[in-house]
């Protein structure tokens, strides 16, 4: 079962609708995925068709509860999900002084059933706070999506000092698989100089693949269904099958 | 002396790209504009040219110091600066229990020279945290840019919520006055469609002309220069300027 936290800090650059995409793009091949939204805003919580999620998760991050019991089984074959919602505002202040608060969520993943779902992807909200360091804490793997604009690139800094300070502290297992680029405009040069220096500094952990600006993937949420679904034969399903296959193939290698 | 909170949870909403480019396009009318840079990720100082604004406005929002002592002038005549940090990611923490926390920046701006400034904005972080509301607290008006993007929807209530909750509380004369539509790609229907749906909800609070997707908009902060000095024929500074234009006109009615 492997965990995989979807994060960046900076706004908007493309963790939800990675997070959606990769997980209905794995169920193709027969995985089972759960998708986790840790963000209160809930985009891939609406995106998936559960507009309320409740008190659920907020429960259990302060302590109370079974992940297990807070699962909703989405329209789409193999993809499960654990809905975020408004309450979860709250956990940072409830659990403010608690020794080990980021530890509870990789607990709850460690007991779910052993083999209910193959992988788990975890959708975190643009911060680097208790939800982000959380999933940090709960995964093995890292993916972080990256806008091919200018502006996304300097927090890539800090995004990597934290998961080298949760590394060495509370997560030795931990590592950066894929450095996505995101709304990739293949006419523009200043999107294909941001994926040039991606690549240059961060070599094979940028994919050959990149995902590419397709309207597609923006109107796809306002009809509840993930890209596979929604237009199939799109640019974005085309390349988020693509990053998911990456993905196979970059877990095999671990 | 105006207060103009620029915010949206949502991330990628156009925050930073409108309190840089309406401050710069608000200086070229001979306005004395003061940005002040709330976000931790500090993007419009980096844009701005300070690439570090230090401990100083961490410092003052816990409760030490003055605000005028953390003014940059910048190199664009009329635009001065109070720059963010990743500090600032302490305030909350810091300031966790502490009565009227989220009056502190509002005491702060209303202790700043008279008349050295016709409009001070501030570029808020994608939260509804205590940055967020300590700069409704100290605003008169709101400034919301929203991506054209159905996903940018599904928190405008939440947003608005906010706002009416420290209307009612703390602030009496807050007022969203511009619901700003970003990224606008006009030859896409999503686009139009979004747009149409904020007039349609917000009536004339929409201003008629929006912003458009430019990549010069995206370029500029890489040369660290506001759209009207780094390409002032551009899409991106006309629609800036037609966007200054109308605020400077809504401010008047008020
Ligand atoms: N490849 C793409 N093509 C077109 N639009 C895209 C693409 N990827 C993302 N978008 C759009 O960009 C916006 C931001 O994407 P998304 O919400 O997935 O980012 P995020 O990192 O999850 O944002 P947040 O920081 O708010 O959680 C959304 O409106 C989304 O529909
Ligand atoms: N009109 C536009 N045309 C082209 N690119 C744009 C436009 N407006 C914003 N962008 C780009 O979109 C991205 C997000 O914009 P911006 O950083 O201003 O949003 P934000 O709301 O401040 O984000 P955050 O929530 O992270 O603070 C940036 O890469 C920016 O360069
Ligand atoms: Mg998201
Ligand atoms: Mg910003």
């Amino acid at each position: 079962m492997r965990t995989i936290a979807v994060t960046n800090q900076k706004g908007g650059s493309g963790k939800t609708t990675t997070a959606v995409n990769l997980a209905a793009a794995l169920a193709e091949t027969r995985r089972k995925v759960l998708l986790i939204d840790l963000d209160p805003q809930a985009s891939a919580s609406s995106w998936l068709g559960v507009a309320d999620g409740g008190k659920g998760l907020f429960e259990l991050l302060v302590g109370n509860g079974n992940l297990v019991d807070l699962v909703y089984e989405t329209a789409f074959a193999g993809v499960s999900l654990v809905p975020g919602s408004n309450w979860m505002v709250g956990v940072e202040k409830a659990m403010a002084g608690e020794v080990g608060a980021e530890t509870v969520l990789r607990k709850a993943i460690q007991s779910l059933p052993r083999n209910r779902w193959d992988i788990i992807l975890l959708d975190c909200p643009p911060s680097l706070g208790l939800m982000v360091v959380s999933a940090l804490v709960a995964a093995q793997e890292v993916v972080v999506p990256v806008e091919a604009h200018v502006m996304a690139l300097s927090g890539l800094a800090n995004l990597l000092q934290t998961v080298e300070r949760v590394k060495e502290r509370l997560n030795p297992g931990l590592a950066i698989s894929t450095i996505l680029p995101c709304r990739v405009d293949v006419r523009k040069n200043l999107s294909k100089e941001v994926v040039e220096r991606l690549r240059s500094r961060f070599g094979r952990l940028v994919p050959p693949t990149v995902i590419r600006e397709n309207v597609r993937l923006a109107e796809a949420p306002s009809f509840e269904q993930p890209i596979t679904a929604y237009s199939p034969e799109s640019s974005g399903a085309v390349d988020y099958r693509a990053a998911a296959g990456e993905l196979l193939k970059r877990g095999k290698e671990r």
